[in-house]
């Protein structure tokens, strides 16, 4: 499953 | 990644690093709560997990390797180095009742129900209350140094910039994150009195201090 996409923010 | 989340995380780091140049210069840890900043420990900890499961860029990394390794320093410094200057008698906030409610929180609203991501969630919540104690420890003396208060600054500051960040996601990339865009309203939100403060007094040169 793709991760969420704010979990590429810090 | 827009402009706003570079200045965000920009402002993120300029916190981190004036509050321990302040630290480290004055070889002092007067006025600042060791309790917020072992909470940020813990923030960045349970967020930053990913480092191990998948890779973004080397921006991220750097950054999460740099946030981590400057809290541990600060906890570090509080606690161990210039333990007999730090201030714990002002520092009396509770944070089981921040961690606690948290944590419940994060097991019931969440993205997914794993470990990560319960962590990940728990630490977005955690983050939004974290800088309670720093404040409760101003209100209750009264005052904080401007140094602290350039610190609170930046640090509200990153948040606020996140939020116009997350507006231009949804704009240009159809994409928001529910969970974080709250807790950082509220994060945003419990520094408003703070930011007024700082517009009022400390950029006209005046220390922070709160009326009697």
């Amino acid at each position: 499953q793709e991760p969420n996409k704010t979990h590429d923010e810090l | 990644m827009n402009i706003f989340r570079f200045l965000g995380d920009l402002s993120h780091l300029i916190a981190i690093v004036i509050l321990l140049l302040k630290i480290w210069k004055s070889r002092s840890c007067a006025g600042i709560s060791g309790k917020s900043q072992a909470l940020f420990a813990v923030v960045f900890t349970t967020r930053y997990l990913d480092l191990f499961t998948n890779f973004i860029s080397f921006y991220n990394t750097g950054m999460k390797v740099v946030y981590i390794a400057c809290s541990y320093a600060m906890v570090w410094m509080i606690y161990s180095k210039f333990k007999a200057t730090y201030d714990g008698n002002h520092d009396t906030f509770r944070v089981e009742f921040l961690v606690a409610p948290t944590a419940i929180l994060a097991f019931l609203v969440n993205h997914d129900f794993t470990p990560l991501e319960i962590l990940w969630t728990f630490s977005i919540y955690l983050e939004s209350v974290a800088i309670l104690p720093q404040l409760f420890m101003v209100s209750k003396t009264g005052e904080a140094e401007t140094i602290t208060s350039h610190y609170l600054f930046a640090l509200g500051v990153y948040r606020t910039l996140y939020l116009f960040n997350w507006i231009w996601r949804y704009q240009f990339e159809g994409f928001f994150d529910l969970i974080a865009i709250v807790a950082g309203l509220v994060q945003t939100i419990l520094y408003c009195d703070f930011f007024y403060l700082y517009i009022t007094k400390v950029l006209k040169g005046k220390k922070l201090s709160l009326p009697a």
